[in-house]
C-alpha cells in the first residue's frame, strides 16, 4: 500500500501559528 | 631510486654523504697579517696577502697558499679561527693543516646554536694540565661512560716544518656507543660551528713557558670539518633554499632545516629519528579526506597502544569526529557511497511536521516520527492512520 505523504495544505494553522513559521 | 626509500617503497633511514662542511665557508680569524703591510704581507695586494679564506678555499689561488696570523708580539699568544657551518651538521673529523711549525696547544670547540655558546671538542697540548687544567688521554683511549673533551698530544711537525692537526669525533666517544640508539653521542657529533684556539706557539726547547721566541706568527692552510649535514635520517641530501641557506630536503613526512619536526598533517605519531632498523616516518592523520588539518594527542596515542594519536581538526561534508569517520548530527551514512565520498554524510531531512526531532538515526537515516507517522522521513501517515487537522498530531487512528 502506497501512503500519500503529508499534506501540509490539509492543517489547521490557526493554534500553531509558531510551527507554521519551522514549516 | 630513492635512497630514503626501501625496493618495495616503504620509508627507510637515509643520511647525506660525507662533506668538507668547511669548504667555501668564511673563516673568522682573530689575528690576519697585512694590516698594516709589511715586506712579507700585505692585505691589499692579492700577490702577498695571507687572508683566512685561504683555509677553506681548496687551495683555488695563484697567491699565496697559506693564511698567516700577524706578527704576536707579547702573552697571550692567542689566535682563533671559527667557522660558521651554515646549519647543523654531525661531525666525523677536524683537521687543520700548519703551513709552519704546529703550535704546542691547541683548543678545539663547537657551538651548536650558532655561535651564541661554546663547548670543547678536545685539547691539543704538550701541557695538558699547565695549559687546560686536564690529564692527558690515556693510552688506552677515552674511558668515561660517554664522550668527553680529552686532551691529546699536541701535533707533531713534520720534516718540512709543517705539521697537521687531525681529530676524529670517535676519539672523544668511548668505544661500543652506537650513533643510532645514543641520544649523548648525536649530541656529542653536532655542531653549527667550530672554532680552533691557537694557544702558545711552539718553541725549541718547549717547556710550556709562554716564553716563545718573539714575535711570532701561526699559519695554516686547510681547514677540514668532515661531516654530514644533520637531517635525523630522513633526508640523503641538503640544499639551499630560497635565502641561500642549505637545509635539508626532507622525506618521511619531515620538515625543518633538520628534518626535526613532523610536516603539519603528519602527526599521527611522535616525531623520531630514523635508525638502521626502522626509519621512524612521520605519518599522516586518518581523516578520510575530509580534513588538512590534524593535531597529535599523546593521551590517545598511548590508549592506542603507541600506534595512532592523530586527531583531525575541522572536519568537512558534513563528517565528525576524530578520523572524521561518522556523520554530524542531523546527518546520516548514505550506505552507497564510501568514507571518503564527499557526500557520504545525507541529511536527515526529518518532516517539520511527522518528525518528533530533526536527528535521525546515523546509521539507517531513519527520523523520530510522531505516533502514526511512519517512513524514512516521517512524511507519511502509517496504516491504519489518516492525516488531521493538527500539527502537532498530523495521523490519527482511521476511525
Amino acid at each position: 500500500e502506497v501512503m500519500p505523504t503529508l499534506d501540509m495544505t490539509l492543517f489547521d494553522w490557526t493554534d500553531y501559528e509558531d510551527l507554521k513559521l519551522e514549516v | 631510486a630513492d635512497p630514503c626509500k626501501d625496493d618495495g617503497g616503504a620509508p627507510r633511514s637515509c643520511v647525506p654523504g660525507l662533506v668538507n662542511a668547511a669548504l667555501g665557508r668564511e673563516v673568522l680569524a682573530s689575528s690576519t697579517c697585512g694590516r698594516p703591510a709589511t715586506r712579507a704581507c700585505d692585505a691589499s695586494d692579492p700577490r702577498r696577502a695571507h687572508p683566512a679564506t685561504l683555509l677553506t678555499s681548496a687551495g683555488v689561488t695563484t697567491g699565496p697558499l697559506c693564511w698567516r696570523s700577524d706578527l704576536l708580539s707579547r702573552a697571550p699568544l692567542n689566535v682563533t679561527l671559527t667557522v660558521a657551518l651554515g646549519k647543523a651538521f654531525e661531525l666525523v673529523f677536524v683537521s687543520l693543516r700548519f703551513c709552519s711549525v704546529p703550535p704546542a696547544s691547541v683548543a678545539l670547540l663547537k657551538s651548536q646554536d650558532h655561535g651564541r655558546s661554546w663547548v670543547p671538542l678536545g685539547f691539543f697540548s704538550s701541557h695538558c694540565r699547565q695549559d687546560y687544567g686536564r690529564l692527558p688521554v690515556p693510552t688506552t683511549g677515552p674511558v668515561g661512560p660517554g664522550p668527553e673533551a680529552l686532551c691529546f698530544p699536541a701535533p707533531q711537525a713534520q720534516p718540512d716544518g709543517s705539521g697537521l692537526l687531525a681529530f676524529s669525533v670517535q676519539d672523544g666517544s668511548p668505544p661500543g656507543l652506537d650513533l643510532d640508539s645514543s641520544p649523548v653521542l648525536q649530541d656529542w657529533v653536532t655542531a653549527t660551528d667550530i672554532r680552533m684556539m691557537l694557544t702558545r706557539p711552539s718553541v725549541p726547547g718547549d717547556t710550556g713557558a709562554s716564553a716563545a721566541t718573539l714575535p711570532y706568527s701561526y699559519s695554516a692552510a686547510e681547514l677540514q670539518v668532515g661531516g654530514r649535514c644533520k637531517c635525523n635520517g630522513h633526508a640523503s641530501q641538503c640544499l639551499p633554499d630560497p635565502q641561500g641557506r642549505l637545509v635539508c630536503d626532507c622525506r618521511h613526512g619531515t620538515e625543518g632545516s633538520d628534518c626535526g619536526r613532523c610536516k603539519p598533517f603528519y602527526c599521527d605519531r611522535p616525531w623520531q629519528r630514523a635508525t638502521a632498523q626502522e626509519a621512524h616516518a612521520c605519518l599522516a592523520c586518518s581523516c578520510n579526506g575530509h580534513a588538512r588539518r590534524c593535531r597529535f594527542n599523546m593521551e590517545l596515542y598511548r590508549l592506542s597502544g603507541r600506534r595512532s594519536g592523530g586527531v583531525c581538526l575541522n572536519c568537512r561534508h558534513n563528517t565528525a569526529g576524530r578520523h572524521c569517520h561518522y556523520c554530524r548530527e542531523g546527518f546520516y551514512r548514505d550506505p552507497g557511497r564510501a568514507l571518503s565520498d564527499r557526500r557520504a554524510c545525507r541529511a536527515c531531512d526529518c518532516h517539520p511536521v511527522g518528525a518528533a526531532g530533526k536527528t535521525c538515526n546515523q546509521t539507517t537515516g531513519q527520523c523520530p516520527c510522531k505516533d502514526g507517522v511512519t517512513g524514512l522521513t516521517c512524511n507519511r501517515c502509517a496504516p491504519g492512520f489518516q492525516q488531521s487537522r493538527s500539527p502537532v498530531a498530523p495521523c490519527v487512528k482511521t476511525p
